[in-house]
């Protein structure tokens, strides 16, 4: 309930009406959103529990590794009632043409096949909280100090989630195992990410936002 | 250097 409570507010991509849809209007359109889901994500972890109690440079270090992983989460969240189409924002769904005119073919394949997989398990709001909570603790960023205190943060979310299935998936007793197993892919889409928007970013024709540059660095 | 990032600023702030 506490995750459920810290759950953000929805964001809009907001596309410029008076600009023409060209491939650099549509990367642009996805680099601000992340720039302003990248503010997002860094204040809904300070809600999870345990979270802002370790060192600033831990936090920063697992944010730095992990914060595509929890955007591209909240995308397939979002995408769940749309077969086949990726739900950036509610103002910002891209179907298979879409995609293949801005590039993203394969970064939305990706995306699509996580989304189906979540789909078929019939993902509910509390899991995806739990999961996202967990992407976050589960960095294997190799700076991280205090390795004992994210393996703590880990376990307590863990469980959290072992009692939540227990209870309300009873009849899946390998439910939790099924979402965990997940993961692998949701890092392999956001390093896929990570290199579109880092190559974008190489080529310096899409205008990007300061955070989002400091965070593709990183 | 570390201190001179939007997401240390971010981080730092209360809300």
């Amino acid at each position: 309930s506490h995750l459920m409570a810290a759950e953000p507010e929805k964001l809009f991509a907001m596309p410029d009406p008076l600009v023409q849809d060209s491939y650099l209007k549509t990367m642009t359109t996805l680099c601000d959103l992340a720039d302003r889901e990248l503010v997002v994500i860094i204040g809904w972890a300070k809600h999870i529990p345990g979270f802002p109690s370790l060192s600033l440079a831990d936090q920063m270090s697992i944010l730095q590794s992990v914060w595509l992983e929890v955007l591209i989460l909240g995308v397939a969240f979002r995408s769940l009632p749309y077969e086949d189409e990726i739900v950036f924002a509610e103002d910002y769904i891209m179907d298979e043409d879409m995609s293949t005119m801005a590039g993203l073919t394969e970064l939305n394949g990706a995306i699509n096949q996580l989304a189906r997989k979540y789909r078929n398990l019939q993902l509910d709001k509390e899991e995806f909280v739990m999961l996202k909570a967990i992407a976050l603790t589960n960095s294997d960023s190799v700076h991280i100090e205090d390795l004992e205190a994210v393996q703590h943060l880990k376990d307590v979310l863990h469980e959290a989630l072992l009692e939540y299935e227990s209870t309300k998936h009873s009849d899946e007793p390998r439910r939790a195992g099924k979402l965990l197993m997940t993961l692998p892919l949701l890092r392999q889409t956001a390093n896929r990410a990570l290199h579109h928007f880092y190559n974008l970013k190489v080529e310096g024709k899409v205008p990007m936002h300061k955070l989002f540059l400091e965070m593709l660095e990183a | 250097k570390e201190k001179h990032k939007i997401l240390h600023r971010l981080l730092q702030n209360s809300s």
